[in-house]
């Protein structure tokens, strides 16, 4: 094996593995499949193959211990550490532990093998961790969804060890929002207690008083079932609560936890006709309790008092909201003021003239 | 440790042995002395930038919730 010390990767691209032994907590078959799988998000960014041998070890040897396990690392037990990997190499080399204590998942709870293995072997193929929180070599565990895409930075790094991969079709990864760069468009704001959260992909940018620097990190992190991708979401502060939209969905948290009883489908919750099968971007004006949807180029007023709809809607956006243009991705209040946002503008309403007196970029809130 | 601010004891292993796992913190202190303390505060640093936090060297708040995080066992810091 040719391997230099600050660049470790294979020499060959038609790669073994083989497993060892499996976990209690789930079936051999879901234990393979979820390695395949695992496999499979390197090979396709890369002219790496996979084969799995049965009578000997492979390249890569995929093993669960549980504590002290004679390779100077340990496991803790449930928790903390979950798995290790070694670089490149001949026998220990490239071979994959995971901590037998855990209690590994095929689902979204903690801890999905398929993720922890995935990030194993890019260290397996010579990945050191990433300091991108978006980045499948993240140190920590931040699985949450299961539409798993591997990060841009992650192919980055892996095919400069081992070169793109031959599919004729490059596969692009995600990449995690930059609160300064410019043009940049979100799924979602809503003020949060005081503060703004800005919703992009799985993450959230958020911003307050106390802290000179936005805060970016997954929305796993506060709230594990909601989904990423998000549509909408708005503050009710009357009741703390905050309220997530997703196609015909909307889940309710409070503070940390989603309310019991959701996600619940639109139309039973607020009254909207089945035609209407997504929110843009809503608001609650605090004053008033009255909240705001915002959909296409219409918009519905609630009464989260009555908690039933006004009458005599929908209107037209702009019949009511001059100046902000028919159709809103994203709105929240701040004070006497209504922030629109669309694509990467954001228009400021005055709630009591009535009329935007001020537009720019979209990133204006993150201290750029 | 004078870097820690609460001076909880749990605090300062948990401290101590995140850095030892992840950031090499035994290995360097045999090998070229410097003071426990600036050496605690240069690897907490190094911790606090990869992982996004703000850069104290103190072991505040935010940076222990994250070291109690579940995580990867291979170091951060050597390949």
């Amino acid at each position: 094996q040719a391997i230099t010390y600050d660049n470790p990767r294979w020499t060959k691209t038609d790669l073994t593995y083989s497993i060892l032994n499996y976990t209690p907590y789930l079936s051999r078959a879901v234990v393979e499949e979820s390695f395949e799988k695992a496999f499979q998000v390197w090979s396709s960014v890369t002219p790496l193959t996979f084969t799995r041998v049965y009578d000997e070890d492979g390249d890569i040897v995929l093993a669960f211990y549980r504590g002290d396990h004679d390779d100077n690392n340990p496991f803790d037990g449930p928790n903390y550490g979950l798995a290790h990997a070694f670089q490149p190499g001949p026998g220990i080399g490239g071979d994959v532990h995971f901590d037998l204590d855990e209690r590994w998942t095929d689902t979204s709870e903690n801890f999905n093998l398929f993720y922890v293995a995935t990030h194993e072997l890019g260290h397996s193929l010579g990945l050191t961790h990433s300091s991108d929180i978006g980045a499948l070599m993240f140190p920590s565990y931040t699985w949450y969804t299961d539409d798993f895409v591997l990060n841009q930075e992650d192919i980055n790094r892996i095919q400069a060890l081992y070169g793109p991969s031959p599919n004729p079709i490059q596969p692009t990864g995600a990449t995690t929002p930059q609160p300064c760069e410019s043009g940049l468009n979100f799924d979602a704001i809503t003020t949060f207690r005081g503060e703004v959260m800005f919703f992009k992909g799985r993450f959230y940018i958020r911003v307050n008083r106390f802290m000179a620097e936005p805060e970016l990190n997954l929305i796993g992190i506060l709230w594990p079932n909601l989904p990423g991708k998000l549509d909408a979401a708005y503050e009710a502060s009357i009741i703390d609560e905050v309220r997530f939209f997703k196609g015909d969905k909307v889940w309710a948290v409070r503070t940390r936890s989603v309310l019991s009883g959701f996600p619940v489908d639109i139309h039973s919750y607020f009254g909207f006709p089945t035609s209407v099968t997504h929110i843009d971007a809503a608001v609650c004006e605090e004053e008033t309790g009255k909240t705001y949807f915002f959909v296409d180029d219409m918009y519905w007023r609630y009464d989260e008092y009555r908690r039933s709809m006004d009458p005599g809607y929908p209107k037209l956006i702009t019949e009511d909201f001059p100046g902000v243009g028919n159709k809103v991705d994203d709105v929240f209040q701040k004070d006497g003021y209504f922030y629109f946002f669309h694509e990467s503008n954001q228009y400021r309403f005055n709630l009591q003239t009535r009329v935007v007196d001020a537009s720019r970029d979209s990133n204006t809130w993150f201290n750029c | 440790f004078p870097v820690f601010e609460e001076g909880h004891r749990q605090d300062v292993e948990t401290t101590w042995k995140y850095l030892e796992n992840y950031y090499n913190l035994n290995k360097d202190t045999a090998g070229n002395n410097p003071s426990g303390k600036e050496l605690m505060a240069t690897k907490l640093k190094q911790m606090q930038q990869l992982f996004g936090l703000k850069v104290t060297g103190k072991s505040d708040s935010q940076t222990l919730s994250a070291m109690r995080k579940p995580r990867c066992g291979v170091s951060d810091v050597t390949p």
